[in-house]
């Protein structure tokens, strides 16, 4: 695992409560909104099961800590997206919140449904920059959820022993966690 | 994306690799046409291979400043170099050729931030 220079993290006290808000103008309108949201629920669990930070869904957008949006193109940050595939997504790093998706990406909650070649799976990019914003940076452990690619159709939502143990060396371990819950798969692949 | 039926066509000056261009015809792959690089060595002129290096550079192999940065199309030290970081970064055979596995890599989607210390905006404080 790998941290941004500085190490930054979100520094309330632990803890750490986040509330994250959905943009209302910029959305994709091929999934619907509860979808997209139940996606979103289920990668900030992820993390949530591991480390004493707990995300709070709110309906404030301006004063949400973690804002969401799809943008296409230039859309102001210096990094325009590119159209379908190549770069799917990105986020900022600890404390500024901002989380930013391709709009042009296929979009996908379930493989079955979404039939496309170059569908994405939206809870794995979820899962992913949701570390950037807790303060992890790309890892080398190509089984991880911070390895930086993920190719069309692939589904990687599961922390890693590397994830886990990264975030964990930010904000300490959830005090329900337990290393027993992870695969014996995971564990050995990591201590090796 | 996969490379099981690569071609030995190097990359046609005629076509445009840019991944920022928002021209539908550009988007059913981005950086798809670098599959075309594979194989390709040091020392050789390849149209092209420029992509490759912003590419590069983009996600933090490439140190320098981007505007007095020349991305001439010469497979060159600063390329190879570039190479040899993203495959050590990436857990790939280190070979600091174009190999297969590399270029399939290359040509996955990601995430955009910068594999290495990542660039500043991406860093921001908040105001």
């Amino acid at each position: 695992y790998a941290f941004f220079t500085g190490k930054p993290r979100w520094s309330r006290s632990i803890p750490i409560t986040l509330t994250y808000a959905f943009s209302k103008e910029y959305v994709i309108n091929s999934l619907s909104m509860l979808e997209i949201k139940d996606a979103f629920q289920r990668a900030f669990n992820h993390w949530a099961s591991v480390i004493p930070v707990t995300f709070m869904e709110s309906n404030d957008y301006g004063f949400a800590d973690i804002k969401i949006g799809f943008y296409k193109g230039d859309h102001g940050d210096g990094e325009s997206f590119d159209g379908v595939l190549g770069v799917l997504a990105h986020a900022f790093s600890p404390e500024t919140g901002r989380f930013h998706l391709d709009a042009a990406e296929t979009w996908a909650v379930d493989f079955e449904r979404e039939k496309s070649d170059v569908a994405i799976d939206l809870e794995s990019v979820a899962t992913h920059e949701i570390g950037h914003l807790l303060g992890l940076a790309h890892t080398s452990v190509q089984e991880a959820v911070m390895f930086p690619s993920l190719k069309p159709r692939e589904k990687k939502v599961d922390l890693k022993m590397d994830d886990i143990k990264g975030i964990q060396a930010l904000y300490g371990s959830n005090p329900n966690f337990s290393y027993k819950a992870l695969s014996e798969s995971d564990t050995s692949t990591n201590n090796g | 994306p996969c490379l099981s039926t690569r071609t030995k066509t190097f990359f046609s000056p005629s076509k445009t690799i840019n991944p920022t261009n928002h021209d539908h015809k550009f988007q059913t792959y981005t950086w798809h046409e670098f599959k075309f690089f594979v194989d390709a060595s040091k020392g050789n002129k390849i149209n092209g291979i420029s992509e490759l290096k912003k590419y590069f550079h983009r996600f933090g192999y490439m140190k320098m400043d981007y505007n007095s940065l020349n991305f001439t199309d010469l497979f060159d030290d600063h390329l190879e170099h570039a190479l040899i970081k993203y495959q050590e970064k990436l857990g790939l055979l280190v070979t600091g050729k174009l190999d297969e596995n590399t270029v399939s890599q290359i040509i996955s989607p990601r995430c955009g931030v910068s594999d290495s210390t990542p660039k500043l905006f991406m860093h921001a404080k908040r105001n």
